[in-house]
């Protein structure tokens, strides 16, 4: 019908707390 | 002004308000290091958010692909979901979002040019402002009630949407290159939940009907 609830997520993940921590020592 | 289109000016609205909401969100539950939020002002209160490109950029896409389920009313919840490192969910902050009806859309619609060509646009956007900033501080207050997360979380926003909504969020997808998918059971249900309402408000040009925190 249409009418049904779908639950959608981007496909993609943020970046981690450890890949952020990263690229902070690189600065 | 007769121009203006009432959904995509709640969509801004919304849209912006949900951006801060989920900045202060990763800052106050501690999913990011402190270091890379920086104090702003918004809706007159201060607020923190990410200086860090690569987070708001992913913040950015994912509010963008969302604009127009809610333009057209057609994103009932969204749901910023706090994850440990097993990607189970430990906390859930739920925006239930409702637009008026179609009728009372046009009803406000007139209000809005009213309030904008005889009275000041200032007191109706203000009021909007005081509802949005009561959102916000409660959000940045929530910690109080809530019990800490475990190191190493993680966090993603899932959009609860009617399934004949899901084909303009493919129509997105060619555009952005930022896909969807249908999020799993797993990572949208937790056991026996503890629901914390944190606050309801209702405007005529905006309603986001519910906040609630939930964690296991």
């Amino acid at each position: 019908t249409g009418s049904a609830t779908h639950i959608l997520k981007p496909l993609m993940s943020p970046p981690t707390r450890d890949e952020i921590l990263c690229t902070l020592l690189d600065l | 002004r007769q121009d203006l289109n009432f959904g995509q000016v709640v969509a801004d609205i919304l849209c912006e308000f949900l951006e801060v909401a989920i900045h202060l969100i990763l800052y106050v539950r501690e999913v990011y290091p402190s270091g890379i939020f920086q104090k702003r002002k918004k809706y007159n209160v201060p607020v923190q958010m990410s200086c860090h490109p690569e987070l708001n950029q992913y913040i950015q896409d994912t509010l963008h692909c969302m604009k127009p389920l809610i333009e057209k009313n057609d994103a009932e919840k969204v749901v910023v979901v706090i994850m440990d490192k097993e990607h189970r969910p430990v906390e859930r902050f739920v925006f239930e979002i409702s637009q008026p009806t179609l009728l009372s859309i046009r009803c406000v619609h007139v209000d809005v040019c009213f309030c904008f060509c005889c009275c000041s646009s200032d007191s109706l956007l203000s009021h909007v402002e005081q509802l949005l900033r009561a959102f916000i501080l409660k959000i940045s207050v929530c910690d109080a009630v809530l019990n800490n997360n475990p190191p190493g979380c993680s966090f993603s926003v899932l959009v609860h949407t009617r399934e004949a909504a899901t084909r303009s969020m493919e129509k997105v997808q060619v555009i952005k290159d930022f896909p969807w998918i249908v999020a799993d059971e797993q990572e949208v249900h937790m056991k026996e939940p503890r629901l914390i309402p944190l606050k309801t408000m209702t405007s005529d040009i905006v309603k986001v009907r519910k906040l609630l925190a939930a964690e296991r």
